[in-house]
């Protein structure tokens, strides 16, 4: 663990007596690695090493008797600050039905995440939510979010028979939302890659049309440095106001999610923690901080 | 420092950022980084090609081994929630196919939703059978059956998909163990592949995930699927050289086709690019 690391760092130097600047840049090193092994993307490493840096080489590092312990307090609190201090709530301002649309790569765990949002806005927030089922494209998605929709005590809108675009599946799925009073629609998309052009026109599409109250990435908890590139290709065509770290009930460390809040601003308001619909937590810093650190 | 016919401070630099992008990790970027200067000033090549040389050097992937295995070979298909197993087990049907085996799909993931939903779309568009699971039977009785079938029938090759899991939770790595199993008692040098699909995108956790999911089964072959995107696959390609365990396949697209032989030299050219 990044403790024991500083902690060996340290009892090195101060077997000599006296703590230098050049010292505390030594011990940045094994912050640096730390960071990078949990998968923070190496250009946000070096940005948060250089400002634990400034702050580590004040009187309270040098003259302390465990150095060791001021430095991770100092790390620990940089990432605290740096994941947003507090959970940013979901959007609920605006006339019914509010739209949120969850957005992101293949796999990332979207149409899951639907569901699981489906079930936290009824259990915590007491709404109705109708989940529409906007990928058309991948074989068996919109029988999967049919299924999940019971198991999240959700409405559920598809295509029908009659097939047609996401974008009719959405705006249905509004009048259909309007018409039996669900308070908000959670539209699941085709995973795409950011790089697809056409794929990423038609988003910009359905959110232009949509007007969603959120629009939330959806990333894998156990991406590595690509994770950024990605986010902030999404955040450039289409107007994203959140995030959802998943599959983080696995022992991936997430930095992802530290590089996605240092570089695009985004907050993270979930964090997905297991396959059922329960599995959605608001997303703490402080445990975030900790997870990542190790 | 470094004298003419050198690296420069900028192509170092340029260097540890596409290393380190890439997802290779900090040991292995350090590590070729160190090694980098001197052997440009040893050669007349571009740092660019020694990079590529050495990088190769330092990810010794085996082959894959390709055996001639009895009939029906069965191949049992793993890996976390979301990797693209299900896609996989697809285009290594598609493939089958084309070389004009008789195929047999199996879907042993009894959890998801709509999982055998996902892969009877396949098998209708790629006109093969798919075996699901019936009335409350386990993932282990659908693998078992698929294998039996598979034999009796004399299919050629049987594909099973397992349902997505994270290898940190202990009864679902059981699972995978009693699949493998049962595969064994329906035909004993059953299952003759065990491919281990991770994502492209997949960070350090690579090396968890191999580590993990090897000890409950033996896994004789990785695919690294969504090479089509922006990822490197850095950490399985470290991972791979590093636990010694082949490359078989990456996947570059959703399509039937989109699954291409593993090449080392290809797959670094790509990296470094
Ligand atoms: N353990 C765990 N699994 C998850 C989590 N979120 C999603 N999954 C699983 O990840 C896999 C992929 O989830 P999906 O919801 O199908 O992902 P998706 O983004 O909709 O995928 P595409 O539509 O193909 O792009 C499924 O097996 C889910 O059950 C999570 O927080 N934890
Ligand atoms: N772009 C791209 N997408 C891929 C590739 N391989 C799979 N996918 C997509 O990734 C998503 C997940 O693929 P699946 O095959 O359902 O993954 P899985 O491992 O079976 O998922 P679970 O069964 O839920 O654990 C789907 O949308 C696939 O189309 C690839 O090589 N490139
Ligand atoms: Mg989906
Ligand atoms: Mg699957």
């Amino acid at each position: 663990a990044l403790s024991d690391r500083l902690n060996e760092a340290f009892r090195r130097i101060t077997s000599r007596g006296v703590i230098t600047e050049s010292d505390v840049r030594q011990a940045m090193r094994q912050v640096r690695r730390a960071l990078l092994e949990a998968d923070v993307n190496f250009k946000v490493v070096r940005d948060f090493v250089a400002g634990v840096n400034e702050k580590a080489v004040g009187e309270k590092v040098l003259r302390s008797i465990d150095p060791g312990k001021q430095v991770i307090k100092i790390v620990h609190d940089e990432m605290v600050n740096l994941l947003g201090g507090e959970t940013v709530p979901l959007e609920q301002k605006g006339a019914a039905p509010l739209v949120y649309v969850l957005v992101g790569l293949q796999g990332s765990g979207k149409t899951t995440t639907a569901a699981k949002l489906a079930r936290w806005l009824s259990d915590n927030r007491a709404k109705r939510v109708l989940l529409a089922a906007c990928d058309l494209q991948r074989p068996g998605a919109v029988r999967q979010l049919e299924t999940l929709a019971s198991g999240a005590g959700a409405g559920f809108f598809g295509p029908g028979s009659a097939g047609g675009d996401p974008l009719e599946v959405l705006t249905g799925a509004v009048s259909e939302a309007r018409l039996k009073s669900y308070d908000v629609v959670v539209a699941d998309t085709a995973g795409r890659l950011h790089v697809d052009e056409e794929l990423m026109q038609e988003l910009e599409r359905i959110c232009t049309v949509a007007a969603p109250a959120e629009t939330l990435l959806v990333l894998d908890g156990l991406s590595g440095q690509d994770a950024v590139s990605v986010a902030v290709e999404f955040k450039e065509r289409i107007d994203l106001t959140g995030a959802v770290i998943t599959k983080m009930d696995g022992d991936s460390r997430g930095g992802a999610a530290l590089s996605l809040r240092a570089v695009t601003g985004l907050p993270i308001k979930f964090i997905g923690t297991g396959e059922k619909p329960d599995g959605l937590e608001p997303m703490d810093p402080r445990r975030l901080a900790g997870r990542i650190l190790g | 420092i470094f004298g003419d016919g050198g690296i420069g401070e900028d192509q170092l630099a340029e260097a540890e950022e596409v290393l380190l992008g890439s997802d290779l990790g900090w040991e292995l970027t350090d590590r070729i980084l160190e090694e980098l200067p001197r052997r440009v000033r040893r050669t007349d090549d571009s740092w660019r090609e020694v990079l590529a040389g050495i990088l190769m050097e330092n990810v010794p992937v085996p082959p894959p081994v390709r055996e001639d295995v009895e009939k029906p070979r069965i191949t049992m298909v793993i890996g976390v929630n979301g990797a693209g197993k299900t896609t996989t087990v697809a285009r290594l049907a598609a493939r089958a196919v084309g070389e004009g085996s008789r195929v047999l799909l199996a879907c042993a993931d009894t959890f998801r939703a709509a999982a055998a939903d996902q892969l009877e779309t396949w098998g209708k568009r790629l006109d093969v059978p798919v075996l699901v699971q019936l009335h409350g039977a386990d993932a282990g009785a659908v693998a078992f059956d698929a294998v039996t079938r598979g034999v009796v029938k004399g299919y050629d090759e049987v594909l099973i998909d397992t349902a997505g899991r994270l290898p940190n939770k202990k009864g679902l790595l059981d699972e995978l163990k009693k699949i493998h199993m049962v595969s064994g008692k329906a035909m004993p040098s059953a299952p003759h592949r065990v491919l281990l699909v991770l994502d492209g995108t997949v960070g350090q956790n690579a090396y968890s995930q191999a580590e993990q999911f090897m000890t409950a089964v033996p896994v004789t072959g990785l695919v690294v699927t969504k090479l089509d995107g922006t990822a490197k696959g850095g950490a399985v390609l470290a991972m791979a050289g590093k636990l010694g365990i082949p490359v078989e396949y990456i996947g570059v697209g959703e399509g039937p086709e989109d699954l291409v032989d593993f090449d080392l030299a290809a797959f670094v050219r790509a990296l470094l690019s």
